[in-house]
């Protein structure tokens, strides 16, 4: 949530904290996805192996609304808003730039609040499928999911029929968000 | 001196995930 706090911090402690923040983040996708109608009642490994591959590009589409790509700063949990040149002393600038592009593109398709809801669903059943048991049960949810955010989405904008594409092709940008990123080290100091 | 332990954000992830599971069996 505050990931910079002031210069008496030492770049170790900014990395500690900013660390920090995906821990809560993570466990609110857990959550989010047992809200899923459906995600349940898949088997316990297969919750497991998709939440382990799609967590990280759940979080990539719930975190692009705190990009703001037009004065290219972030706002922070707290409330606070940072310069990308500050954040870039956090070492993560490959990520905070593939973020701004990414975000750019998925804030200039205008989703409404549950639309965006809806496509992080599809964004974690649409994940890696390697280590999955059940491969017809996750397809079926998936074009279920997909089926209702299409419906979605058609219904409330019935002239442009360019959206719905145009959103799934965010899916491929972030999987390579995740190849690329997802293996970026953090540090977690131990007491 | 501090100890500190290193993973990346993928490990890291996986570690709640399956810590979180483990909680709620």
């Amino acid at each position: 949530a505050c990931p910079v706090s002031g210069a008496d911090r030492s770049s170790q402690e900014i990395w500690e904290s900013f660390s920090q923040c995906f821990t809560p983040a993570v466990k609110e996708v857990v959550e989010f996805a047992k809200g899923i109608p459906g995600f349940q009642e898949l088997s316990q490994q297969d919750q497991v192996m998709l939440l382990k591959s799609g967590t990280f590009q759940v979080l990539m589409v719930r975190f692009c609304t705190l990009f703001n790509a037009e004065d290219r700063t972030v706002t922070f949990l707290n409330g606070k808003t940072y310069p990308l040149s500050t954040l870039r002393a956090l070492g993560m600038g490959s990520l905070l730039d593939a973020m701004f592009e990414f975000s750019e593109k998925l804030g200039s398709l205008g989703l409404e609040p549950d639309e965006m809801a809806l496509f992080m669903a599809v964004v974690l059943v649409s994940a890696d499928r390697s280590g999955i048991l059940d491969m017809w049960a996750v397809e079926q949810l998936q074009e279920g999911l997909i089926r209702a955010l299409r419906s979605l989405i058609n219904r409330r904008r019935p002239d442009d029929t360019t959206l719905f594409p145009k959103l799934l092709l965010r899916l491929p940008d972030l999987r390579t968000l995740n190849n690329f990123h997802s293996e970026k080290l953090l540090a977690f100091r131990i007491d | 001196h501090k100890t500190h332990r290193v993973m990346t954000l993928a490990d890291h992830i996986s570690h709640i995930i399956t810590q979180d599971f483990a909680r709620n069996q």
